[in-house]
């Protein structure tokens, strides 16, 4: 931890070893060290660095209704138990949530995502696994015309994959056929675990879809999720919400002050 | 991959004639920042450079600079990734393996992966829910058990697991094989983690099979060190190789646990999973 003066060149060593562990790219790292050599070395300028170069806050665009939000993402990431934390977070302001579970694919998916829900005051919608993903969204728009909220969840593949890609398209034509809104948020899921390979990840899912915002999950764990700079940097897409443990409540909006805390030390 | 770029470094020794002390400073400080960039942890790099500059000798011309660099950093690497072997068995009756690792790694999964092929293999396996935490996490064993014709049984009882269920199905069983799947738990989660020490002491697993997700980032030698820490862990399970062209992960929690990496996942049908081969196999990996 840097305290008072400037910094040394073994102190510029070990900011630069700090922020490659922190998931930070290296130029990214690099760059950033570069930065805050030529401003003054020292612990605040560190924080003020940081913060300069953070992603600034971007508000869920959730204030028109109905609002549909799609999380997206690649295997074992943690979208389905933030879809049933943001169902919590509409439900208990009492706005009227639909939750869609179009994960038709993986084993007990189904069955997972409507037991995490089931105590909340929520209509789930789901389907047979091996059904048409899209038919599930069709259905769970068509009977809830009256609902505030859609939390559609979506089966994890690996990036790189082109049937991931046209399945995204097409529950996004389905969705449009409702509304040329939706969906007003495709949120992408991140691993903060995965350190760069999440930065990789966006890179990937752009191509197939508008990816409006990020998700950062498992903050709990010691990773500190550098890889968000470099998103924001080269892609401008904003982290919008940060999980932090298995309970429906481990979930609040980005700080920016926070995530560079963590960093900063 | 990380062999792929090792290579591309070496290449532009192609043209020289002998190796000086010089050149194996450049290509050390160059690999530094090629091992970061392929996502291995900062500490693992810094080892491993130490190891091969201490490895790493001047050459007169008798062999290529370039063949002498990759047979040296490829030897390291293969060396401390290992590869397949047979897992352990017990003499006295079933072999208990467990699976343990982050949330989310892929356990599940891997869990009836294995299964399958242990069975190809002629074993008799059973495939043992003792996640008591995840909703529907014993029923999607259960499924992906079905589905492979593997069998099954639950070890769950009241949001916990219970050990002795364990013992007496163990005591009485004719398969030849219990897999046993965990609950996910981060390296930071220490009432889960003493959890795993305990499962482990009482059960005595023939193996403790750490799933890792090879996307992982930095975190991988921390977790690898917690894990190593908690439970004697025995090999390693590289689980989405599909869906990393860097390999970092893999040889940072090699190198940590120092246990090498037994099977590698491929993709998400039971078949997607593969003995880990340095060579060829981990091309996945290794690139
Ligand atoms: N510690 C921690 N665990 C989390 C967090 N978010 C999700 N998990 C856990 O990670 C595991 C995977 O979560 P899921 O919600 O099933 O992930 P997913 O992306 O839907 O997975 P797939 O649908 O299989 O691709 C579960 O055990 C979750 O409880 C988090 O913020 N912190
Ligand atoms: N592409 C790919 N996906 C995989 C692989 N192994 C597992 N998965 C997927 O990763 C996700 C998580 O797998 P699980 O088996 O549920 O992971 P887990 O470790 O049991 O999760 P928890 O019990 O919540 O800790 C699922 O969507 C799996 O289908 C693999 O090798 N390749
Ligand atoms: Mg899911
Ligand atoms: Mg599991």
């Amino acid at each position: 931890k840097v305290t008072g003066k400037a910094l040394t060149p073994e102190q510029e060593e070990e900011l630069l070893s700090r922020l490659i562990s922190a998931d930070f790219s290296l130029s990214k790292a690099r760059m950033l060290v570069e930065k805050i050599r030529n401003e003054g070395n020292s612990p605040d300028v560190v924080r003020k660095t940081l913060l300069e170069e953070a992603p600034p806050v971007e508000p869920l665009r959730d204030d028109s209704k109905p609002f549909v939000a799609f999380l997206v993402g690649v295997n074992g990431v943690g979208k389905t138990t933030t879809i049933a934390k943001m169902a919590h977070l509409y439900s208990s302001r009492g706005l009227r949530v639909v939750v869609v579970g179009a994960d038709t694919f993986r084993a007990a998916a189904q069955d997972q995502l409507s037991l995490l829900v089931e105590e909340l005051p929520v209509v789930y919608v789901g389907g047979e696994r091996g059904s048409d993903s899209g038919a599930v969204l069709f259905r769970a728009l068509e009977e809830n015309k009256d609902a505030d909220v859609f939390l559609v969840d979506t089966a994890g593949r690996i990036h790189t994959s082109k049937a991931l890609m046209d399945e995204l398209g097409k529950l996004i034509r389905v969705s449009k056929k409702f509304s040329a809104e939706y969906p007003q948020e495709v949120l992408l899921v991140l691993d903060s675990t995965q350190g760069l390979q999440g930065y990789r990840q966006a890179l990937s899912f752009v191509k197939g879809a508008p990816i409006t915002g990020l998700v950062l999950t498992k903050t709990d764990s010691t990773a500190k999720g550098g890889m968000i700079f470099s998103i924001w940097d080269e892609l401008r897409i904003p982290l919008k919400l940060v999980c932090f443990g298995q309970k429906l409540t481990d979930i609040d909006y980005y700080s920016p002050e926070k995530v560079v805390d963590s960093i900063a030390g | 991959g990380i062999a792929r770029r090792v290579q591309g470094l070496v290449s532009s020794f192609r043209s020289k004639g002998v190796l000086t002390q010089e050149d194996i400073n450049k290509f050390l400080s160059d690999l530094r920042w090629l091992l970061i960039e392929a996502d291995v942890s900062l500490i693992v790099v810094n080892d491993l450079l130490e190891r091969l500059r201490e490895k790493l000798k001047p050459q007169t011309g008798v062999v290529s600079p370039a063949d002498y660099l990759l047979k040296v950093v490829f030897g390291e690497i293969a060396q401390i990734l290992g590869s397949y072997r047979p897992l352990a068995t017990n003499a006295r009756g079933l072999s208990i393996y467990m699976l343990v690792g982050l949330q989310g790694s892929g356990k599940t999964t891997t869990a009836a992966k294995l299964g399958f092929f242990l069975k190809r293999k002629g074993k008799s396996v059973v495939l043992g829910a003792a996640d008591p935490y995840r909703p529907a996490g014993a029923e999607q064993l259960k499924v992906l058990a079905a589905e492979s014709g593997l069998y099954f049984e639950s070890f769950v009882d009241q949001g916990s697991v219970n050990v002795n269920r364990i013992k007496e199905f163990a005591k009485k069983s004719l398969h030849d094989v219990l897999l046993l799947d965990t609950a996910g738990r981060l390296h930071v989660e220490a009432d889960m983690l003493k959890e795993l020490t305990q499962l482990s002491q009482l059960l005595s697993p023939q193996e403790v099979l750490l799933v890792v997700d090879a996307m992982l980032g930095q975190e991988a030698a921390d977790i690898a060190r917690a894990f190593k820490d908690t439970a004697p862990v025995t090999g390693i399970i590289l689980s989405k190789a599909d869906g990393d062209e860097r390999g970092g992960a893999a040889l940072s929690v090699a190198y940590v646990s120092g246990v090498p990496v037994l099977f590698m996942g491929t993709g998400e049908h039971v078949s997607d999973f593969e003995p880990f081969v340095p060579d060829e196999t981990a091309a996945m990996i290794l690139g």
